[in-house]
Formats: C-alpha cells, sequence, structure tokens
C-alpha cells in the first residue's frame, strides 16, 4: 500500500512544452506587479493632489488675511495722522508747552550740534491723496529721548502713540506758524539706529519761514546738499530744509527774493564753515592758477 | 486589465512624473505658505 502510494506522486509528464505556460505566467506576474506599482502610484497622486490643493487655500486664506491686516493697518495710520486729538488742550497751552519744548531742546541742542553730522537724508516723494510727503533723518544724542526736531517752524504737538506692532513711539505734528497751514509732522526713532529721528513731512507750507525766531537759537540747521543734508553751524539766519521751501508753491504770500537771500547766506555761511569745502576750493583753485602758468610757459 | 506590460509601463512612468511635478508644486507651495506664516507672526 505504502508502495503504490507513494508512486502516485511521482511526477511521469516528460515536460515536452516550449516554455510558452511559463513565460505567460512571468508575464502574468509582471503585469500584476505593474498593476499594482500603477494603483500604488495613482492612489499617491491622487493624495498629494489633495495636499497641494489644501495647501493652496490655507495659503490663500493666509495671504488674504495678511493683505487685510496691511490694509487695516494702513488705514489706522492714515486716521490718526489726519484726525485731529481727541483731548486737546487750549491753544495758549499748546503754545507754553510747545515753546518750553523748544527752549528745553534748543539748550540741549546747543551743545550737541557739534555731535550732530552729516546725516543722509532719503526724500522718498510719495504722492499719497496728492500730498507731498517727504522724510528727513536728524541724528540727535543717544540719551536725548524726545521727539523734537527743530527745523525752523513752529510745530503744536495733537498726538503721540505707541502700538504693540510698532513699540518705537511717534509724535504728531501740526504746524502752527499759520492757522491756513495744513503741514503734518510725524517724528519718530528710527528702528535701526535710536540716535536718529525720522521726521515725516506731509504737505507743504503756504507761509514763509517764521522769521520772528532768533537766529542764535541754536536750532538745528540742515542744508540739502544732493541727497544729503548738512547741518549749518552757526549760520547767521535761520535754515530750513531745502526740500521744505521748494515745496512753497504760493509765491503772492512769500517774499521769494528775501527767501533766496536766506538760502544763500546760508549755504555760503555752511560751506566756508566746512573744512572739507575750503580744503577743496583751495585745491581747486591752485591746480587751476598752475595749469595757468604751464600754459603760459 | 487587457493593457500590455508595455503600457503599463508607459502609463506607469507618465504617473510617476505627474507625481514628481505635484511634488515639486506642493514643496514650493508649502514654502510660500511658511514664509508668509513666518512674515505674519
Amino acid at each position: 500500500m505504502d508502495q503504490s502510494s507513494s508512486s502516485s506522486f511521482v511526477d511521469t509528464s516528460l515536460d515536452l512544452t516550449i516554455g510558452v505556460t511559463r513565460m505567460r505566467v512571468k508575464e502574468d506576474s509582471t503585469t500584476s506587479a505593474l498593476v499594482d506599482e500603477l494603483n500604488r502610484v495613482s492612489a499617491e497622486n491622487k493624495k498629494l493632489s489633495e495636499m497641494l490643493t489644501l495647501t493652496c487655500e490655507n495659503y490663500n486664506v493666509l495671504r488674504k488675511q495678511l493683505m487685510e491686516y496691511v490694509n487695516k493697518s494702513n488705514n489706522v495710520t492714515e486716521r490718526d495722522q489726519t484726525s485731529p486729538p481727541k483731548k486737546r488742550k487750549s491753544p495758549a497751552r499748546d503754545d507754553a508747552v510747545s515753546s518750553a519744548v523748544i527752549g528745553g531742546v534748543s539748550e540741549s541742542s546747543s551743545t550737541d550740534q557739534d555731535g550732530q553730522y552729516l546725516c543722509k537724508k532719503k526724500q522718498r516723494e510719495e504722492t499719497v491723496v496728492k500730498e507731498k510727503v517727504s522724510r528727513v533723518y536728524y541724528k540727535t544724542e543717544a540719551s536725548d529721548t524726545t521727539l523734537v526736531v527743530k527745523d525752523g517752524y513752529q510745530w503744536r504737538k495733537y498726538g503721540q502713540k505707541v502700538t504693540r506692532d510698532n513699540p518705537s513711539p511717534r509724535a504728531y505734528f501740526k504746524c502752527a506758524c499759520a492757522p491756513s497751514c495744513s503741514v503734518k509732522k510725524k517724528v519718530q526713532r528710527s528702528v535701526e539706529d535710536q540716535s536718529v529721528l525720522v521726521a515725516t513731512y506731509e504737505g507743504e507750507h503756504n507761509h514763509p519761514i517764521p522769521s520772528q525766531i532768533d537766529s542764535n537759537n541754536s536750532l538745528n540747521r540742515y542744508i540739502s546738499l544732493g541727497d544729503y543734508m548738512a547741518p549749518a553751524k552757526g549760520s547767521s539766519s535761520l535754515a530750513e530744509p531745502v526740500t521744505e521751501s521748494k515745496k512753497v508753491t504760493s509765491p503772492s504770500r512769500i517774499d521769494i527774493p528775501e527767501v533766496q537771500k536766506l538760502l544763500v547766506e546760508q549755504m555760503a555761511s555752511s560751506l566756508t564753515k566746512d573744512p572739507n569745502f575750503t580744503a577743496a576750493l583751495a585745491a581747486a583753485v591752485t591746480g587751476r592758477l598752475y595749469q595757468q602758468n604751464q600754459t603760459e610757459k | 486589465k487587457d493593457k500590455s506590460a508595455s503600457e503599463l509601463r508607459e502609463e506607469l512612468n507618465r504617473v510617476y512624473s505627474e507625481n514628481k511635478k505635484i511634488k515639486e508644486m506642493l514643496e514650493t507651495v508649502c514654502e510660500k505658505y511658511y514664509a508668509l506664516h513666518h512674515h505674519l507672526e
């Protein structure tokens, strides 16, 4: 029995085929593997597509939020700059405070004036609501924490604020030289350098420089030399940023020759005080004379 | 089911290529998203 049962498991086939069946089996297994791989990659593809769609949606939502936030902060800034102060003091008190502040800073600036140096002026004139906006950088002492810039005009402070997103305090001023003048000024310390005050002017003065201010009040004096603002030390007349004097557009109210004379005096004074300019001028003159002598010979 | 192995390979290559493109796009969008998020923070 055992022998007969064992003999029944012996493969007695001769296997005379030419291998077509084996190849077919191999091909079938390859095809099924390919199909599996295709299914797997397609599923992965689908997941990735879903992730991409989701991420794009999130990105767009975030971008929209950012745009809204930026617009909102811009609107708030504009509103703060244009709206009148909520708690306004009486004009007399304002003038007193203003003059007191001017006096205080004048003293400090007179001692610090030598320390104030050429400061680069980045005048970026932006057309915002048809108003000229200029930005002037003033160098101050690091210990000076006031937000007062002496530019020759009288200003009435009407606000100061600090926000979470912009912790650097900024003060808002309005020109007090003439009631009809609508020039506003924002003063803020530079983020990069705390000793630099950034004054942003909006609008155009419709009046001349206040001539009643004494020339020896040691206000900060700046003249524009191309892209730079240079302090005009000890000039005999009150100076103002040339950028602002250029913006004056009502000649009927302003004595133009007087302003020009003032500017010329100021520039001459500042240039003659500048040792570099004197040296450069001397070098130029001597060079010219030397050339003339050479040609005559 | 009726596709041959070569056709399947061709299809698979196409899906691989598509997959790669989607991954690149996803990477770009993720970078932009995180940059924006960082900027907002």
